[in-house]
């Protein structure tokens, strides 16, 4: 059966859907069928960047790998309990439909706490939480005591990924592997680079999560979005300016990060 | 009465909160009398942010500079309309609460599509939409044809800024000043922030916004959210170490910034 890669995390712009995308160009070029669903249904980053990729194919006459899409529609019913049971009726399709053809399914999730997130969370196998170097960001883990430095207790994403746990463990579904990865990192060692990455190290255990090697700030995981290419796509740089290290660097940020997901069968 | 500034951009991670909070500083400092509404009920990285500035204040012995709050509570009506109403309600009763008391009402929105983010832009004299330097976060005010480096039509938050301006109109009040700062902004001039700067210029004639100087990158603008300090209340450094110089082109920006907001008396 298909395994399912969520990317989730409550907090805006921690870098779910460039990892989502990211990921997936890796798993693609290793062979492995991959399959994406989008739940952020209003921004829908992640298909908008899939569907740059599909143009710049057509238009350019290459032939750029894509994953086989499932499009999620939320419900309009002004009924919210109605709402959520038809909005699960159409994830539970959709994910079906994906499990037949894929090796690995990618869920990139909305920043915003959402049924369908919920929905999303809950099939998850191995969740991906991107983070920004930040105590902002840190906060929707966990509430830390300014004085003391001490994780004076869970936030309201980690409870809600609690939850979603409990859930599996009702349903008599599999643990949920998940995998807290730090996000546009500056290149320098700060201070605040230093204490965030304490503060995880000590969460971490507490909570139930495990750190995977995480990506600097770099403009070329940004910069790519209109073609819908992403660094990996590019041949490979050689050893030349400047500009050609960094992608170098990252590169292999990219190989370090799918190395430690450990999604079986997908080659890192 | 009051100037509402409100801080939208339904793109997660642009900058909201961050911005939010600067702002407050540089017009409390002026001697403004300062309200603020967190908009972002599950997050509230703005309340956060100030709750511990409110610890810092009395465990330091210090006293900080702190706005008047008001707290809006979510409504919890299965019915959809029901519960719109319900918070609409709510929201004015905390505005005019606010506008007694206050020159300039802050108002944080989240990173999402929500009423309360609705009923807040549409209470905006002046709408602040801070947005990462990257066509990610373009995607969600306008899409690019990425041949022709042409705009293609509006998305999902200019024209939600669009309604709010409609239903602003028709309730007879004023125009709303749409400032768009870019944030997060490399400090070398690479390729991307050059054409990201560029697209910005055609757009802002076309929906409707103009353009205030942005915030860099800078570790200074995230590291102090634990003590709920900002680069502003830290004392004025010397001209001095290279950390030092980072922060009196941080307190630079802030300002440059806080001019082109034209708040009335503000005092920039
Ligand atoms: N490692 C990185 N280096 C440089 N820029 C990055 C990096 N990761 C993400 N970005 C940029 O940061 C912004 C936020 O990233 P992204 O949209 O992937 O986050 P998200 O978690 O999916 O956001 P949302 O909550 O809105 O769905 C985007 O402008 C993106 O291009
Ligand atoms: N100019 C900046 N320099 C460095 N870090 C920044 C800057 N602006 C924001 N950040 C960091 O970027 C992240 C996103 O910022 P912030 O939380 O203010 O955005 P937001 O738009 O309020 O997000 P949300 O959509 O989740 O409400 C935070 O970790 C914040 O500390
Ligand atoms: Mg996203
Ligand atoms: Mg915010």
């Amino acid at each position: 059966r298909a395994h399912v890669i969520v990317f989730g995390n409550e907090k805006g712009g921690s870098g779910k859907s460039t990892t989502a995308m990211h990921v997936f160009v890796a798993l693609a070029r290793k062979g492995r069928r991959v399959g994406a669903i989008d739940l952020d249904v209003r921004q829908r980053s992640l298909y908008r960047y899939l569907e740059n990729r599909r143009n710049w194919s057509s238009r350019k006459g290459v032939n750029l790998l894509t994953p086989l899409l499932a499009e999620i529609r939320p419900s309009l019913d002004p009924d919210r309990a109605k709402a959520w049971r038809e909005e699960a009726a159409v994830f539970d399709e959709a994910l079906e439909r994906l499990a037949e053809q894929c090796d690995v399914i990618i869920i990139d999730c909305p920043g915003a706490h959402s049924n369908l997130s919920r929905l999303g969370h809950s099939a998850a196998d191995t969740l991906i939480t991107p983070m920004n170097d930040s105590f902002v960001d840190f906060d929707l883990l966990a509430r830390i005591d300014p004085y003391s430095y001490q994780i004076s207790g869970p936030s309201v994403y980690a409870e809600m990924v609690w939850e979603s746990r409990k859930l599996r463990a009702q349903a008599g579904l599999g643990p949920i592997d998940w995998v807290v990865v730090r996000n546009r990192m500056p290149l320098d060692d700060a201070n605040n680079k230093r204490r965030v990455g304490a503060m995880l190290e000590q969460l971490s255990s507490r909570i139930g999560f495990r750190i995977a090697p995480g990506l600097s700030e770099r403009t070329i995981f940004r910069e790519l979005f209109l073609s819908g290419l992403t660094l990996l796509d590019l041949r490979e740089p050689n050893a030349g300016p400047a500009v050609d290290m960094s992608h170098v660097a990252a590169r292999q940020e990219v190989r370090e990060l799918l190395a430690h997901l450990n999604i079986p069968g997908s080659g890192y």
